[in-house]
C-alpha cells in the first residue's frame, strides 16, 4: 500500500 | 483538496454544528448517545496528535482544532450542564467492545509501527465504528427525533463523500492509503440501513420509527 508519512486527510 | 473531500468535511462540520445546537436550544441530550460522543473524542485526541508535530495548512489545523474542541464540548453539555437530560438507561452499549479490537488491530495493521501512526491508525478504526452507541441507542427506543436524523444524517454522508474523494484521488494523484479506504467504506456501511430509514420517512416529514 501507499505508506504515508503525513496524513493531509482530516 | 478536491470538491468531494471538501464536501465531506462540511458535511462532518454541519453534523457537529446541528449537534450543539440540538443539545444548546433544547437544553437536553436526550436521545444522543454519550457513548459515542466519548468514541469521537477519543477519536479526534488520537488522531490529531499530529497537531504539535506537522503543518499541513491553515485549514488543515483550524479544522483538527474545531473538532478536537467541539467534541470536548459536546461532553462537557452531556456530562455535565445537561446531565440530568441524559438518557443513561438506554446508552447501555458496552464501548470496550469497541476500544480494545481497534487497540489490537491498530498495533497489528498498521503503515509503520510508531507512537503517533498507531494512534492514527487506532483512531481510524475507532472512528468507523463509534457511531455503533448511537445507533444501538435509537433501535432500543425505536425512533429519533428529526434533529438527531438530520445530525446522523449529515455525519454519515461525510465518510461517504470521502469515498468518493479517495476514488478521485486514485484517479488523479495515484494516491491511496488503504487503512483509510477499508476502514472509510465499513463506516459508511454502517449507516446504509439509516440513509435507507432517513430517505423514506424523515425526508418525507415522518418521524424516524423503527418498525416494531
Amino acid at each position: 500500500s501507499n505508506k504515508e508519512s503525513q496524513h493531509d486527510e482530516l | 483538496m478536491n470538491v468531494f473531500r471538501l464536501a465531506g468535511d462540511l458535511s462532518h462540520l454541519l453534523a457537529i454544528i446541528i449537534l450543539l445546537l440540538k443539545i444548546w436550544k433544547t437544553r437536553s441530550c436526550a436521545g444522543i448517545s454519550g457513548k459515542s460522543q466519548i468514541l469521537f473524542a477519543i477519536v479526534y485526541l488520537s488522531r490529531y496528535l499530529d497537531l504539535f508535530t506537522t503543518f499541513i495548512s491553515v485549514y488543515n489545523t483550524f479544522m483538527k482544532f474545531v473538532f478536537v474542541v467541539s467534541s470536548l464540548g459536546t461532553l462537557y453539555l452531556m456530562y455535565l450542564k445537561f446531565r440530568a437530560t441524559y438518557d443513561h438507561n438506554h446508552d447501555s452499549f458496552r464501548i470496550e467492545f469497541l476500544l480494545v479490537p481497534c487497540v489490537v488491530l491498530a498495533l497489528l495493521i498498521n503503515h509503520d509501527f510508531t507512537v503517533l501512526e498507531v494512534l492514527w491508525t487506532f483512531s481510524i478504526y475507532l472512528e468507523s465504528v463509534a457511531i455503533l452507541p448511537q445507533l444501538f441507542l435509537v433501535s432500543k427506543t425505536g425512533e429519533a427525533e428529526s434533529i438527531t436524523s438530520h445530525y446522523l444524517f449529515a455525519l454519515g454522508s461525510y465518510r461517504a463523500l470521502y469515498i468518493l474523494n479517495w476514488i478521485y484521488r486514485y484517479v488523479a494523484e495515484s494516491h491511496y492509503d488503504l487503512i483509510a479506504i477499508i476502514a472509510g467504506i465499513v463506516q459508511t456501511i454502517l449507516y446504509c440501513d439509516f440513509f435507507y430509514l432517513y430517505i423514506t420517512k424523515v425526508l418525507k416529514g415522518k418521524k424516524l420509527q423503527l418498525p416494531a
